[in-house]
This record gives structure tokens, C-alpha cells and sequence, in this order.
């Protein structure tokens, strides 16, 4: 806080002659310094030549006074005028001549700084829209729908700006629906990700000027230009909303554009988005695909089961499980595996025995085979029918679903040739 | 084998003939690597014989042929309770032999049946005894290379009992019988087993099939009226057979 007194040399006594005082103060940035003069009593001379108190802002004289001045008139006339610029400096110098016809008890005042009001003092602020004054300082700020520019002063039609990649939103002309300031250019962008694709559905006032021309509206001033990717650029204008547009398209560009005549009103739209759509899986031989929808979707998944007894087959290799994704790309990101019947290999070889193929195609699932024993010197434990079955597990399991390793066990006591005699 | 005729081929197809120190001795093939015989065959001075002295034929009625190719022994079980250092204790007289590999079983080799424990031996029912030990001729008492046999029935434990204590008043050293035993014979003698024909298989038939009743053991001569053949009773001993294989 820069405050305090100054006064001339002898003060409230008198000042003597050749008296001399040099006296300077300088305001912060932001600040003005004054200087308010309580007393005043100076020899009185034509033009303050012999006895004067001089004020200066930055080096500029300002006040010359002299004589003696009441204090209502210092209050009234004087004191509103010993002010510095915002951040100058005040100069204050006092001089007395030889002689005093009287003795004169000279001056006092008192200086402060304070902070300057930009705002409202300051008719270079330039704030475009709104000033507001802070001590040292002041800031711009501006209206809803509009922006304040990199110089701090300008406001600037807000148009939105920026990437819109939320799944929906809603976009809108600036100051909608208020007709905007004219001579707006502003591009939105809705780039969400891939994968999905973006609908417009202008909802409400569409108001963008048009020219009647002979073929009819022309976009020839205002417009809003629809970019998608791959396509011809569209411009719209007109009264009429175009009410839904379906893009296709993960990216769209909006360019919104009038000059500074005529008058549209603008336009607002909700856009949503949808995900992209893969081809139908298709059918499986010997196997299923789940779940069965009527659409495939991005970021849907497919599983594949085999039905019982074949196996996931993927690239000649069996796998234990298959799903495959829609990709962004609208493709799935693995073609359908293939289900391939099942086989339980050779079937073990007995000892003492053998192994027959009742029916079905060698070792596949479903076949049929029957261990037999060398007759008459070896029997099936179990009995002799036991047929076994390619089995779902790929094992060969009995009838009995119980996987037994067949075993031939001898036959006791039963020699081929039998000790006959027929004499008594 | 007193009294008794030339086996055809494949009729007595679990006839095994066993060369152990140059004796002569019989068994039966119980499991394509298991034969059964008596203790008293693998016995020598008291201890068992070394398995690599037991040779075993198997398979053809002829000597001669079956000498061409002997089946090794692996090893060599006696029933742990067996103990005749001096030839007059007979009492479980019972061995098995691990053969060192299986055989397969064909016509002419096959398993004999095991009765069960407590199976019924019922006095007067033919049994079969086969053997390559001595037969009886006109001119005595003669080793024979082909195998013989001759059916001899169940006597009741009564009679060979009886017929037991008889003879061991007019001979010596004559072994007594146990319930481990039983005797088979005609008491008119003239049909017996006899010398070389011991460790070999009494059998009995039912519906259509061999089992092994009895182990050839031990007898008061061979043939002889009043005295009969005297047996190892083979489901007394069913548990051990079965343990012994299985262990092994």
C-alpha cells in the first residue's frame, strides 16, 4: 500500500525562504496515485513565479498552485485533478523566492494509490461483450454462446468446436435459436469409433437462407454443408429440415456458414449412431451356431458347438472351443471353423484275439466293432457279444457305456479230443 | 501210469512233462505261465531245486518230440508248509512254477480247470490220471515216452485210510494221510500212477469240463491190490495258488 503525507519544509510552522522540496511517487500496474492537498498557504505571486507548489504526471505539469485556497476549493477544484495515470508516477516540487512579505505556513498533502477501475475508466478496455474490474486488473468475459479470443478482449461466436465422439449428442448453430451474428463460419466434426456408424435427425427450427433461383433454392449464402466420407459433399438450406439423414459413416463433417447479410435462424439435430452390421454367419454342417439373431452386429459374438461326435476343425487343426467377433470392419474377425466327424483310432489289439467291424466307417464316431478270442482256447471276459462303440469321447465303450479293455482268458479243461471208449 | 492207455494227441492237453536233475516228473498248466505240480518234484536233499534245473514240455504226447523244445522255469513256489526231508510226510505237497514267458494256448496245450475251496470229491467218480512215468508190461515196470492214462475213481477217505494203516503195519516209513489228501483207485489194484508220473493231474469232469482234483503224490507201490494212489487235494489249497499267482 503506497500512502502517506508530504508536506513543505517547515510545515505547520512556516517555510523560509529559498525553501526547496522535490518530492516523487510512482502507482503500481493497475493503480493510479493521487495526491489530495489538505492545507494551502503559499505566498501569492502572478503566475506562482515567486512561491509555487508544482504537481506532474509522468513529467507533465498538471497543477501550478500558489497563494492560499480554502479547503472546500482545494476539495472541489484541486484535488480531483492531482491523479496519475494507471502505473505513472506523481512529481510534486515546491520553491520559495528570497523574501516573504508574511510568513506562510506552506502546504500539506496526502497520497494515496487506489486501485483504476479499467472498466469503466479506461475507454480502451475493449472488452467486446463484458468488463469486469479487479484490483490491478480487469478481465473479459462474454455472452452465452460465444467465446472470448486469444486477445482477451474479443468475443467470438462459439460454434461448437471441437471432435463430437460420444455415441449421441446434440449440436446446435450458435446462439440457436436465436439468429446468430452474421459472418459465422464453424465446422463440427462427429468422428466416433470405428464400428459404428452416425445418423442425423435435425429436430426442430431448420432455418438457413436460401436464394430462389429458376432451378430453384440456392445455397448460394448460407448454408450447411454435410461432408461424408467417399461421398459428395450435400448443402443444405432452406426452411424445410432434412429431417433424418443415415450416413454410414463413422466421421461427418458439418460446415456451417453465413455472410454478413441476411438472416437465418440455424438449425439443431440429435445424432445418434448404430453399430455396423456383419454378413450372416451362415450354416454349419454338423454343427450350430449360437446365438441365432436376425442381425450381427459390431462387437456381437458367435460361438460354434459341433454336434455330438464330430470336433471343431480350424485350419486342419482341432481346437477346443470357437467364437469369433464382428469386427468395425463389418467382417467377422474368423471365418466359421468346420465340424468333422470324430474318430477313436485303431482299437487295441487283443491278445489271443481279434477285432471285427460291425458297421460304420473305420474308427469314426458311431462305428461298431466286436473283440473276439481265439476259439475254442480263449473267451472274452464278459462274454462274447460285447460290442464296443465309437463313443463321443473318442473312446470305444462297451454296450454297457463302461470302458473295459477287452481280455481274452483261457478255456479250462476242455480239451478237443476226448478219451472215448466204447468197449465194456 | 499202471493199467493205463496211450493218450491221443490233444486229449490230455494240460499234461506237462518236467525234467528236473534227470527225474522225471509230471504237472499241469493251471495259466498260460503258471504249472502246478508236487513240492516233492522240486524238492532235492531237502531244498528246493534251482529253477534253472527244471525243464518243462509241454504240448505233444511223445517224449522224443518234446524234448526238442523245453519251456524255462522262472521260478520255483513250494507251499510254504511242505516239509518231507525223509520222504514220509506228503502233507501239502504242492508247488507252483512261473514259467519265463507266456505260452499260447492252442489244441494240444491248455489249462486245467481249478475247483474251488470246499469242492465236493465224491467217492466213486471216475477220475483221470495221465503221466509219462512208469507203465506195467509183462516184463515189469518200464518208463514210457509216450503219455499215458487211465481213470481210477475217489475212494472214500475211509477206506484209504484203512487201507493205509494195513500197509504200514507190513512195511516201514509208510506216510500217513491227511485231509490234505485223497486216494484214488480200484482195490483189486492194476490201475495206479506211479514213479515219474507224481506232480501230474487227477482229474475230475463236470458239465464238460477238467478240473484238477488232485496232485499224483505218493503211494504204497504202484497197482497194487488193497492199496490206492494217493492224491494232493488241490481245492484245499485254492487260496494259496491264487495268492502265489497273484503276488507273482
Amino acid at each position: 500500500l503506497l500512502l502517506g503525507w508530504v508536506d513543505s519544509p517547515g510545515y505547520p510552522a512556516g517555510y523560509l525562504p529559498h525553501a526547496s522540496l522535490n518530492w516523487s511517487r510512482c502507482a503500481p500496474k493497475g493503480h493510479t496515485l493521487s495526491i489530495r492537498l489538505m492545507h494551502l498557504d503559499l505566498e501569492e505571486s502572478k503566475d506562482c513565479e515567486n512561491d509555487a507548489v508544482k504537481i506532474f504526471s509522468n513529467g507533465n505539469l498538471i497543477s501550478v498552485l500558489c497563494g492560499g485556497r480554502e479547503f472546500e476549493d482545494l476539495e472541489s477544484n484541486v484535488n480531483p485533478s492531482l491523479l496519475s495515470s494507471p502505473g505513472g508516477c506523481l512529481s510534486l516540487t515546491f520553491h520559495s523566492d528570497y523574501s516573504n512579505t508574511k510568513r506562510h505556513t506552506g502546504f500539506r498533502g496526502f497520497y494515496t494509490d487506489q486501485d483504476f477501475d479499467e472498466c469503466n475508466d479506461d475507454p480502451d478496455n475493449a472488452c467486446t461483450h463484458f468488463c469486469h474490474n479487479h484490483i490491478g486488473g480487469y478481465r473479459c468475459s462474454c455472452r452465452h454462446g460465444y467465446y472470448l479470443d486469444g486477445d482477451n478482449h474479443t468475443c467470438t461466436v462459439s460454434c461448437g468446436g471441437g471432435i463430437f465422439d460420444e455415441l449421441e449428442g446434440h449440436l446446435f448453430s450458435p446462439g440457436y435459436p436465436t439468429p446468430p451474428p452474421h459472418a459465422v463460419s464453424c465446422q463440427y466434426i462427429i468422428s466416433v469409433e470405428p464400428g459404428f456408424t452416425v445418423a442425423l435427425n435435425f429436430t426442430d427450427i431448420f432455418h438457413i437462407e436460401s436464394v430462389q433461383t429458376e432451378q430453384g433454392p440456392n445455397c448460394l449464402h448460407h448454408w450447411l454443408q454435410v461432408t461424408i466420407p467417399d461421398r459428395e459433399p450435400m448443402k443444405l438450406c432452406g426452411e424445410k429440415s432434412p429431417d433424418l439423414i443415415v450416413t454410414d459413416s463413422n466421421t461427418i463433417r458439418l460446415d456451417y456458414h453465413t455472410d454478413d447479410e441476411g438472416l437465418s435462424k440455424g438449425w439443431s439435430l440429435d445424432y445418434s449412431t448404430h453399430r455396423v452390421k456383419c454378413p450372416f454367419p451362415g450354416n454349419l454342417a454338423n454343427g450350430r451356431v449360437t446365438p441365432i439373431l436376425t442381425e450381427y452386429f459390431y462387437r456381437d459374438y458367435i460361438f460354434v458347438r459341433c454336434d455330438q461326435g464330430y470336433k471343431l476343425m480350424m485350419d486342419g487343426e482341432e481346437v477346443e472351443g470357437f467364437s469369433t467377433m464382428c469386427q468395425s470392419n463389418a467382417q467377422w474377425h474368423l471365418p466359421l471353423p468346420e465340424c468333422h466327424i470324430l474318430d477313436c483310432g485303431e482299437p487295441e489289439s487283443l491278445l489271443n484275439g481279434g477285432v471285427t467291424f460291425l458297421s460304420g466307417l473305420q474308427n469314426q464316431y458311431l462305428s461298431v466293432i466286436q473283440y473276439h478270442c481265439n476259439e475254442p482256447f480263449y473267451s472274452l471276459l464278459g462274454g462274447a457279444n460285447v460290442v464296443y462303440t465309437c463313443e463321443a469321447d473318442r473312446r470305444w465303450r462297451s454296450n454297457s457305456s463302461i470302458v473295459v479293455r477287452p481280455t481274452c482268458i483261457p478255456v479250462c479243461g476242455q480239451p478237443t479230443t476226448l478219451l472215448s471208449s466204447y468197449q465194456r | 501210469i499202471i493199467g493205463g492207455s496211450d493218450a491221443p494227441e490233444n486229449s490230455i492237453p494240460w499234461q506237462v512233462l518236467l525234467s528236473l536233475n534227470g527225474h522225471r516228473g509230471g504237472g499241469m498248466v493251471i495259466g498260460d505261465r503258471w504249472i502246478m505240480t508236487a513240492a516233492h518234484n522240486v524238492m532235492a536233499n531237502g531244498n528246493p531245486v534251482s529253477s534253472e534245473n527244471v525243464r518243462i514240455f509241454m504240448g505233444l504226447n511223445d517224449v522224443n518230440t518234446l524234448l526238442v523244445s523245453p519251456v524255462i522255469a522262472a521260478s520255483i513256489h513250494i507251499h510254504p508248509q511242505y516239509n518231507n526231508p525223509n520222504y514220509v510226510d506228503f502233507n501239502h505237497d504242492i508247488a507252483l512254477i512261473k514259467m519265463q514267458d507266456p505260452v499260447t494256448f492252442n489244441s494240444s496245450i491248455m489249462p486245467i480247470c481249478l475247483p474251488a475251496e470246499g469242492t465236493a470229491y465224491i467217492p466213486g467218480t471216475m477220475g483221470l490220471v495221465t503221466g509219462f512215468g512208469v507203465t506195467a508190461t509183462t516184463r515189469g515196470r518200464i518208463l514210457t515216452n509216450k503219455m499215458k492214462y487211465v481213470h481210477v475213481p475217489v475212494v472214500t477217505q475211509e477206506t484209504c485210510s484203512n487201507s493205509i494203516t494195513l500197509l504200514k503195519k507190513t512195511g516201514t516209513n509208510v506216510p500217513s494221510l491227511t485231509n490234505n489228501m485223497f486216494c484214488a483207485g480200484v482195490p483189486e489194484g492194476g490201475k495206479d500212477s506211479c514213479q515219474g508220473d507224481s506232480g501230474g493231474p487227477y482229474a475230475l469232469r463236470n458239465d464238460g469240463r477238467f478240473w484238477a482234483a488232485g496232485i499224483v503224490s505218493w503211494g504204497v507201490e504202484c497197482g497194487k491190490q488193497g492199496a490206492y494212489g494217493v492224491y494232493t487235494k488241490v481245492d484245499q489249497y485254492r487260496d494259496w495258488i491264487d495268492k502265489t499267482m497273484q503276488e507273482n
